[in-house]
C-alpha cells in the first residue's frame, strides 16, 4: 500500500508544471524514504531529478517499494481539477496498475477522486558522479528566469561565466551581443534577494537558452535558484522545495566543434 | 561554432 497526502494541491501542481515541458512521461519511484523522479528529455541533452522526502508529507506510508509510470499530460489533466487549497493524496494497492489521485476541500464538503493509468516505461537510471564544482551561484531564481528569458531573444546559446567579480551571462547572434552581469551583493536585508558566488575557479560554459528557459518553469516552487558549474560537465541547476525537497536539472554544455 | 553535448556522455547508466 501506498499513499501520500500534500496539504496543499498547488505544491504539486508546480511541481508538474516544472517538468511536463521537459518530459511527457516519467516513473515516480517510491518507498519509505519519499518520492524520487529521474529522467532524461526526450533529446537527451538533460536530465530532471525530483526528490520528495517522506516526512515532508502530512501523510506518507509505502509498504513495498512501488515505481509508478505516469503520464505528466494525463496527470496536469487531473491536477486541473484541484483547487490551490485542496489536500491532495496519492494512494496506489501494491503491483497496482492503476493511481488514485484525491482531493479535498478545506472543509472537507467537496472530495474528488480520480483514477489514472500508470504505464510502464523502461527508463534508464543514470549514476551522477559527486563533483566538485568550480562555482556555485545562488541567487534569485526570479532574476535568473528573467535573465533566461531576456537573452534568448538574442542568441540559441548563453555563455555563462563566473569570476569572484562576478557571474556574466552573455548571447551574441544577429542582432548584437548581450552582456548581464550580477556582483555578489554585499548586504541585504532579506536573503531571498542576495546573489552569492562560492568560487575555486573561474569557469566560463556555453548552454541552450531553451532548456535554462524549460527548468525556470520551477520559479513558482522557490525563491533562490543555485547554479553549480564545473569545465566540460554538466550545469546543476536547483531549486529547493521548502520542507519538502528539490528539483535539479542537469544540463550538458554546448562543446567547441 | 559550438555542438550540444549529450547528456549522458557524462553520466553512466546504472
Amino acid at each position: 500500500m501506498f499513499e501520500a497526502r500534500l496539504g496543499q494541491a498547488t505544491i504539486l501542481k508546480k511541481i508538474l508544471d516544472a517538468i511536463k515541458d521537459l518530459l511527457n512521461e516519467a516513473t515516480f519511484d517510491c518507498s519509505d524514504s519519499g518520492i524520487q523522479l529521474q529522467a532524461m528529455d526526450n533529446s537527451h541533452v538533460s536530465l530532471v531529478s525530483l526528490t520528495l522526502r517522506s516526512d515532508g508529507f502530512d501523510k506518507f506510508r509505502c509498504d513495498r517499494n512501488l515505481s509508478m509510470g505516469m503520464n505528466l499530460g494525463s496527470m496536469a489533466k487531473i491536477l486541473k481539477c484541484a483547487n490551490n487549497e485542496d489536500n491532495v493524496t496519492m494512494k496506489a494497492q501494491d503491483n497496482a496498475d492503476t493511481v488514485t489521485i484525491m482531493f479535498e476541500s478545506a472543509n472537507q464538503e467537496k472530495v474528488s477522486d480520480y483514477e489514472m493509468k500508470l504505464m510502464n516505461l523502461d527508463q534508464e537510471h543514470l549514476g551522477i558522479p559527486e563533483t566538485d564544482f568550480s562555482c556555485v551561484v545562488r541567487m534569485p531564481a526570479m532574476e535568473f528566469a528573467r535573465i533566461c528569458r531576456d537573452l534568448a531573444q538574442f542568441s540559441e546559446s548563453v555563455v555563462i561565466c563566473c569570476t569572484k567579480e562576478g557571474v556574466k551571462f552573455s548571447a551574441s547572434g544577429d542582432v548584437g551581443t548581450a552582456n548581464i552581469k550580477l556582483a555578489q551583493t554585499g548586504s541585504v536585508d532579506k536573503e531571498e534577494e542576495a546573489v552569492i558566488i562560492e568560487m575555486q575557479e573561474p569557469v566560463t560554459l556555453t548552454f541552450a537558452c531553451r532548456y535554462l528557459n524549460a527548468f525556470t518553469k520551477a520559479t513558482p516552487l522557490s525563491t533562490q535558484v543555485q547554479l553549480s558549474m564545473c569545465a566540460d560537465v554538466p550545469l546543476v541547476v536547483e531549486y529547493a522545495i521548502k520542507d519538502l525537497g528539490h528539483i535539479r536539472y542537469y544540463l550538458a554544455p554546448k562543446i567547441e566543434d | 561554432k559550438t555542438k550540444q553535448a549529450g547528456i549522458m556522455n557524462f553520466f553512466t547508466k546504472k
